[in-house]
C-alpha cells in the first residue's frame, strides 16, 4: 500500500536536511522509516543507488521492483556500516540524509572491478 | 583509508613529478578561470605536502598526466552526471589521471560571494578526487577528505591523519611532512 508520507501522523522529517527543488536524490525522503517486508514506490530507485555505488553484488540482478526485501536490507546495513552509522537495518532519518547528500561517483565498495575505473 | 583493487599507484623511474591540466572552463563561466587555476593548485599542493611527488600545471592538455575538465550528463566514460546535486564529480584510479566534475552543479570558490544554496566548494571537491588520481579510495572516516559525501556550502579541504596514512602507504612521506604540522585535534588521535 500507500506509503502515508504525507499524512499528519507520518514520519518525523525533522531529521532530514533541507531540501532544494532539483536535488537529484530528494524523492529518496518519501522513503523515511520503510522497514524489511514493506514495498514502497522508490525503493527500486534505492537499489539502483546502492548498486551504482558498490552495495549490490551484481548490478545485473533485478533491481527495478520496491520490495524492501533480505537483499535490499543486506545493502542497507553494508551501506550503513561503510559510512560509520548507527546500523539499524531500516530508513531511518540519519541514514536517509546521508544518501541525500551529495557524493562523489566513485564507488564505495573496493572489492568490485568498476570501481573507479580500474578496468579503463 | 583505502586503496583501489591492486592497489595501483602511479610509478615513475627516479623523483615521481606529474603534470595536470585543467581544461576548458566555459562551462562556469561565472567562475574567473584563474580562481578555478588557484583553487586546484591548492589542493594538489596539500596532497605534495605529504608525499614526495611534485605536480606541475601545463597547458598541454593531452600531454597531461592528470585531465581535469567540467562535463554535463553522458560524456563518454560510462558514468554519466546527474544533474544538480546527485553526484559531484568523479575521478579514475592510476594511472588514468581522469577527473571529471559535473558542469551542472554551481561551484563556488568562495561562498561570501557565491550565495546558492546549492553551491558546492571546488577546492573541497578537487582535493577528494585528487586522491582518487593518486590511488586512494574512500575512507569510512567521516572527518577524511576521502569519505564520499559533501554537503553543499560545506568546505573540507585539509587532510586528515587517515588520508596521509593512506596516500603514504602508497608513495612514502614527504621529507618535509611532520604529522605535528596537520590539526591539533587530528595529531591527538593518530594511532602512531
Amino acid at each position: 500500500r500507500p506509503f502515508p508520507a504525507n499524512q499528519p501522523d507520518g514520519p518525523d522529517r525533522s531529521h532530514l536536511p533541507p531540501g532544494h527543488r532539483d536535488d537529484t536524490w530528494r524523492s529518496f525522503e518519501r522513503l523515511l522509516d520503510a522497514k524489511r517486508g514493506t514495498h514502497i514506490p522508490g525503493i527500486g530507485d534505492l537499489k539502483r543507488y546502492f548498486a551504482r555505488f558498490g552495495y549490490f553484488p551484481s548490478p545485473t540482478s533485478n533491481l527495478t521492483d520496491n520490495a524492501f526485501d533480505s537483499r535490499f536490507e543486506s545493502a542497507l546495513t553494508l551501506y550503513q556500516t561503510r559510512l560509520g552509522l548507527p546500523v539499524t537495518s531500516k530508513l531511518d532519518a540519519r541514514t536517509l540524509s546521508q544518501i541525500m547528500t551529495p557524493r562523489c561517483g566513485v564507488p564505495d565498495s573496493v572489492n568490485l572491478n568498476r570501481t573507479g575505473g580500474v578496468q579503463r | 583509508f583505502a586503496f583501489f583493487p591492486g592497489e595501483p599507484r602511479w610509478v615513475r623511474s627516479g623523483p615521481l613529478t606529474l603534470t595536470y591540466a585543467i581544461g576548458p572552463t566555459d562551462a562556469v563561466d561565472y567562475i574567473p578561470r584563474a580562481e578555478v587555476e588557484a583553487a586546484f593548485r591548492r589542493a594538489f599542493r596539500r596532497w605534495a605536502s605529504v608525499i614526495p611527488v611534485r605536480f606541475e600545471e601545463t597547458t598541454e592538455y593531452e600531454a597531461a598526466d592528470v585531465k581535469v575538465g567540467f562535463y554535463s550528463g553522458d560524456h563518454g566514460d560510462g558514468e554519466p552526471f546527474d544533474g544538480v546535486l546527485g553526484v559531484l564529480a568523479h575521478a579514475f584510479s592510476p594511472d588514468s589521471g581522469l577527473l571529471h566534475l559535473d558542469s551542472a552543479e554551481r561551484w563556488a570558490v568562495d561562498f561570501r560571494v557565491e550565495g546558492s544554496k546549492v553551491a558546492v566548494d571546488l577546492e573541497s571537491v578537487a582535493t577528494h578526487e585528487i586522491g582518487h588520481v593518486l590511488g586512494l579510495a574512500h575512507s569510512r572516516v567521516k572527518e577524511a577528505v576521502m569519505y564520499p559525501s559533501l554537503s553543499p556550502r560545506t568546505r573540507k579541504v585539509e587532510l586528515r591523519v587517515d588520508d596521509v596514512e593512506g596516500v603514504q602507504a602508497l608513495y612514502g612521506s614527504n621529507p618535509n611532512f611532520t604529522f605535528s604540522s596537520l590539526f591539533e585535534s587530528d595529531t591527538s588521535s593518530a594511532p602512531k
